[in-house]
């Protein structure tokens, strides 16, 4: 029978950024992403939550591998010049884990058991991007291993993970 | 040679609600989920940025069928209370849209791209989760369909989009 969960990932080489008070109108976030693509800076997971305040600026956060840190703030220079009252500010030290489902009905809820297994492990979350069957959720950089363990152990995965980016 | 994006999906048949002022501590995200599991509500995409402020609470959005939104309250209302100062928010009517990549070098920027096609159908994104190969998009409800085809032909898809939910 089909586990839950098929695998899980863990990438220790990832930063985490988050431009504050992007214009909510279309071309905006094309526009982030083009200025760092043009960069050659990948970009790992991209998130964005509802509208939360009638202030009007929006929020993106990103993951993205830690050697691009440095060429971020020139590939953002123009754009966050041009968008008044933009600014980006950096997470604290990272990892990020994966896991890839099986397709499971979702009343099973998947994600918010991977959530259980790191909240069992006494891991906090702090950036979650979900769908349907992925869910990836960065977490403290000193947490990585844990979390790995955590989800592998919460789903009996036995040699279904994969470690990217340690140093 | 693979196509950058080997599909497209829609899916019109969903709301989206935030929960504000969520403790930042581990098991917030677990609960959350295993409440609206256990009443039977499947949640689609669950997005949490970056923490923006000292005030220490965080926000969960998330994505689900509309059928399912009057569930939310009494499946929540437990929680909510517990957590001082936490509470519901409803997005707009909303389509949820999602690529599927083919696993291209990420320098190629493939979330950015879907953006772009998104932008220069002069739709506004409302929320974005995306991770390595897959790209969700929130746009207005009424957006939806032009979405579909915007995305469908900026990576030149011929039969490869599906469309869920409609009513
Ligand atoms: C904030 C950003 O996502 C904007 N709404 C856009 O569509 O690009
Ligand atoms: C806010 C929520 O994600 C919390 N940090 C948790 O780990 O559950």
């Amino acid at each position: 029978k089909e586990p839950e969960v098929r695998g899980v990932a863990l990438d220790t080489n990832q930063a985490q950024i988050s431009v504050i008070n992007i214009p909510d109108i279309p071309g905006s976030a094309a526009s982030l992403c083009r200025k760092l693509t043009e960069s050659g800076i990948c970009l790992d997971t991209i998130v964005q939550s509802e509208r939360q305040h009638e202030s009007g600026g929006r929020t993106i956060s990103f993951t993205l591998s830690r050697d691009d840190r440095k060429l971020v703030d020139d590939a953002l220079s123009t754009l966050l010049k041009e968008w008044k009252g933009s600014y980006l500010i950096d997470g604290i030290a990272i990892a990020r884990i994966s896991s890839v489902g099986a397709g499971m009905p979702c009343t099973v809820g998947t994600a918010g058991r991977m959530f259980r297994a790191l909240a069992n492990a006494s891991i906090n979350i702090e950036m979650i991007a979900t769908s349907e069957i992925r869910t990836s959720c960065i977490v403290s950089e000193n947490d990585g291993t844990k979390a790995l363990q955590a989800v592998h152990k919460f789903f009996e995965l036995n040699n279904n993970s994969v470690r990217s980016g340690g140093s």
